[in-house]
């Protein structure tokens, strides 16, 4: 008896510890955010409580990318007809999705979740604004917004990322490389092409139940495209306010170019459920693939002898896709 | 998923929208 007891408390002496610093954890995170409120309640500004360095690397060894690929083949499984109401509807129910908007409201029609995902919307659902320069490329939420400060832009209010990390190198045209090599001014300084103007910035993330299509939101040339293969962590608002410098870990697609008022650029970053992003005039980009080496991206430009300006893109129009896994 | 947006603009450039807001595609960012 006395043996027994003494292997049952050595198998549980692990689960304990596990237990108590876990609850420890979560009892020390608790008691911060209710001094946060607190503070909040009083009108003092709070600055975001943002990963330390070893939780970030904790979260990057997470295989975020096997796993989203493993999703994305999982959901290119045919259902079968008698399976896709009941799944589809889950979906619908917990991500709140308006079926009324799609072009195609008859759930059987999708053979797997990812056509699901990638469903089109009426015609009509989506006026596009006429009056306004810039729309909204897509469905989503706003993050965050305006001018670019110091080269650095923000994901959500205080937690930051460096606006060269996130572009990569200014090289992506022969008229850039002849200007950094003569202006020794700032990276952001380097991409306002006319006086008097600034750098502006946009962040919509797109919920699981949004519709997952996204536009040109201007009238520009999309003259190049830099691929930089990465991390596929959740980007979630939670995890942005969370992960500094989150969109420069996790892969992405930077589309730059040209409109009436000088440099344009749209980037589609990825998340662990939604890793592949598709350009529809781009048959060369593939993204979330096995071969994957950090800190590397690929380039490609829309530019060529046939075709010196690049892919016109009118507002509104079909960009590009994100795809499950 | 997330899409941001990086531009140049005359300094008049304004947003008219408020972090947190839903948007749809197609609806005004902002305007000069």
């Amino acid at each position: 008896l006395h043996a027994a007891s003494v292997g049952v408390v050595a198998r549980l002496r692990p689960l304990h510890v596990l237990l108590a610093t876990g609850s420890g954890y979560l009892g020390y995170s608790q008691y911060g955010r209710y001094k946060d409120r607190e503070l909040e309640r009083q009108g003092i500004e709070v600055p975001p409580r943002v990963a330390h360095e070893v939780q970030v690397a904790l979260y990057k060894s997470i295989p975020t990318r096997l796993l989203s690929r493993a999703w994305g083949r999982l959901n290119q499984v045919e259902l079968p007809t008698w399976l896709r109401k009941p799944v589809y509807s889950l979906y619908i129910w917990t991500f709140g999705v308006n079926m009324k908007e799609a072009a195609v409201e008859e759930l059987h029609h999708y053979r797997n979740l990812s056509e699901f995902f990638r469903r089109k919307l009426k015609p009509q659902a989506r006026p596009v604004c006429d009056s306004h320069c810039v729309i909204s490329p897509s469905d989503g939420k706003i993050l965050h917004f305006g001018r670019v400060k110091n080269c650095e832009v923000e994901q959500v209010k205080g937690v930051t990322y460096s606006l060269e990390t996130f572009l990569g190198p200014h090289t992506w045209t022969d008229l850039n490389i002849k200007k950094s090599e003569d202006d020794t001014g700032s990276f952001q300084d380097l991409l306002v092409t006319k006086e008097g103007n600034e750098l502006f910035h946009c962040v919509i993330y797109l919920a699981p139940g949004d519709y997952h299509c996204f536009h040109s939101p201007a009238d520009w040339r999309v003259a190049h495209r830099r691929h930089f293969p990465g991390s596929l962590m959740s980007v979630n608002p939670g995890v942005a306010r969370w992960i500094k410098e989150l969109f420069c870990h996790n892969e992405r697609v930077v589309l730059s170019g040209e409109w009436t008022h000088g440099f344009f650029s749209l980037t589609a970053v990825g998340a662990t459920n939604v890793g592949s992003i598709r350009i529809y005039f781009d048959r060369e980009l593939h993204t979330n693939s096995p071969r994957y080496s950090k800190g590397s991206f690929n380039d490609f430009s829309y530019i060529s002898n046939n075709n010196k300006d690049g892919v016109t893109m009118q507002k509104g129009e079909h960009l590009g896709e994100f795809n499950l896994g | 998923s997330t899409i941001v947006l990086l531009f140049e603009a005359p300094k008049d450039f304004t947003f008219n929208i408020s972090a947190g807001q839903k948007i749809r595609f197609g609806e005004a960012l902002g305007t000069m």
